[in-house]
């Protein structure tokens, strides 16, 4: 059992460090146990220095937190690749150049698998290759909008919605 | 391997039949708040098998089906059907290790008497069983419970979970 | 102790309603105690129909629930009214049509109180009367940027945040 | 009543003198992640007085000095103070029971010997105290940990949070 871990952390670290350094150039992140030793004992943490800053989880902003967690879930990813992803509002408390660079990326990865992105966000709108408009028409039942294409799904995110 | 289409019938807002067509590459879904975005990764779930219906943010499984919202009548059963291609393409082998090019993957819940629910699963309209399911997308890498299918909320969390927590989440993986 | 709280319960419970109606017009809202007679061996439960649903809070989706709890917010601020409120990213998870209405709101209880609001959204930068730009030039050293008007702010909104 | 200005000094990322003038009605606050403006908010509650340093986002006061980032010098202390108007305008009485048209409230924290944490609260310059502090603030209704002040997160944790956990949140009201 503790080989295991051991074995697949220190796969998911290398992976960790090389997407983090991917999502905000400049920085560096790392996963460490605490207790390296006995590790089912202690935790394991998420070490992530922006760029320019001084390091520690604690220190960072809901922004930074979201993106030193969003290369450690395509860390995990990469560990177990699958032929399809589903990611819901990832990109909600993210800047217009984080949610760029997070979107480009699952642009990238989409070349070697399906990802379906849920989004509100027009940077995210705009590198998909698809788009699927879903609404209500105030009577609670969910459709699909036909012809939705990319002209609309972009002035979905800049409009007030209730044009859908 | 890719999901071709997801076929819903009265599974939680989407009323009667509706089937959402996709596409290999970048697919991105948006709408209005409420609209039901968030209910299509629940319909995915539960088809690939989550670890509990906790995750499909329903008390129980009746709260899947179609519960007419303020003036409808609610449904009395609910179905949603993942469709993968599954091709052989460039010579290479089937990802799902069953000898067809589209692989249709079909759970059923209804409501039966006193309110207890029969769940029931299909795969290319027969009779199938969730461990089945299980075996058949685990071996492709598609599982239901992994950081594949990330739902609202999930970066927070990860973000923000003890330590302790966080190292859980890698034995999952492990 | 159990007087206070009833007492408190019935004029934020009014609050929340009314505050409701006005955020998801349509819509209805109220708290209720789990155990009236005895409220503190139950909890206090915030009950919320969209318009056009049916009600329960599990069922409601991540905007959905966002709404509630705002009114709930605005609802206890009305309980004790402040000099001055400090609102971080509180639309962040908003659809545009839902954050308009909460900035509007904001608006409206700005001419009887200073408001403060960090915000991404293009839609509340536009609707406030004064906008304050925060940078860190890669250095990790925060500052203000002077000259920061209402057009600089809704420019933010839309582009990429790097020009900063 | 009115928050006039917000001046740091070595304010967690804010390095040296930084002074933030503020206006009457609907400001809005913008900027690229992590460039510093929940730290703002972490100013204002470090005045006011939050329940804790927890909710400062500090593991202990010494975190919210200035410490240099990646390439600069930590600095040995840090200092916040709020300042209000306080004109008894329209003729009505100033809502700080203060005779002052203008009222400043200082936080201070130097770094002493072996890591310990010495604090100070000045009031117009002279010193003053926490308790007095909160007793100013709430006769005029400015509490530090009510919400007043929304903290980033707090709107989804308040939707997500038990039933029982939101009554406690109505008896801190009470
Ligand atoms: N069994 C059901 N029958 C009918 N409607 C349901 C059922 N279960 C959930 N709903 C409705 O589905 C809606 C939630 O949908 P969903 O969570 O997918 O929204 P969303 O598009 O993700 O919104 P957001 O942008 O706020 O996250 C709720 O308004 C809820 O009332
Ligand atoms: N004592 C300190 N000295 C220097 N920098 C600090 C200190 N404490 C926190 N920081 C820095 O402040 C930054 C966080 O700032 P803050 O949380 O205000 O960002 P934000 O503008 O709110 O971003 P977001 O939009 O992501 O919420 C972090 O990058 C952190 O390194
Ligand atoms: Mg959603
Ligand atoms: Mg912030």
């Amino acid at each position: 059992r503790k080989e295991r871990l051991t074995a697949v952390l220190e796969i998911v670290s290398d992976n960790f460090t090389r997407t983090y350094a991917h999502l905000q150039p400049g920085g560096h992140g790392e996963l460490k146990l605490e207790n390296p030793k006995k590790p089912f004992e202690g935790g394991l943490e998420m070490w992530a220095r922006p760029p320019g800053k001084a390091s520690g989880l604690n220190l960072l902003s809901g922004g930074e937190k979201s993106m030193a967690a969003l290369a450690l879930i395509f860390a995990i990813q990469d560990y177990e690749p699958s032929p399809f992803y589903y990611f819901d509002e990832v990109d909600q408390n993210l800047d217009t150049f984080n949610a760029e660079a997070t979107a480009s990326l699952c642009k990238l990865r989409a070349q070697s698998a399906q990802f379906i992105m849920v989004t509100l966000r027009k940077v995210s709108l705009e590198m998909a290759d698809h788009h699927i408009g879903i609404t209500h028409a105030g009577d609670g039942c969910s459709r699909m909008i036909t012809d939705f294409g990319r002209e609309a799904a972009i002035e979905v995110g800049d409009a007030a919605y209730v044009e859908l | 391997m890719h999901l071709v289409a997801l076929e819903l019938e009265n599974f939680k807002s989407f009323k009667g039949e509706v089937t959402i067509p996709l596409s290999e590459g970048f697919t991105a879904v948006t709408g209005p708040n409420g609209s039901g975005k968030s209910n299509i990764g629940d319909a995915i779930q539960f088809v690939l098998g989550p670890k509990s219906s906790k995750s499909l943010r329903a008390q129980n499984l009746k709260q899947l089906i179609y519960n007419g919202g303020e003036k409808g009548r609610a449904a009395k059963f609910c179905k949603a059907t993942l469709v993968f291609s599954n091709s052989s393409r460039n010579g290479g082998r089937r990802r799902l290790k069953l000898d067809a090019d589209e692989v249709r993957l079909t759970r059923t819940i209804k409501l039966g008497r006193k309110d207890n629910i029969n769940s029931a699963y299909h795969l290319n309209e027969r009779p199938s069983s969730a461990t089945e399911f299980r075996r058949l997308l685990t071996e492709a890498g598609a599982r239901g419970d992994g950081y594949n299918i990330v739902l609202q909320g999930d970066v927070t969390q990860l973000a923000i979970m003890s330590g302790r927590a966080r190292r859980r989440v890698l034995e999952d993986v492990a």
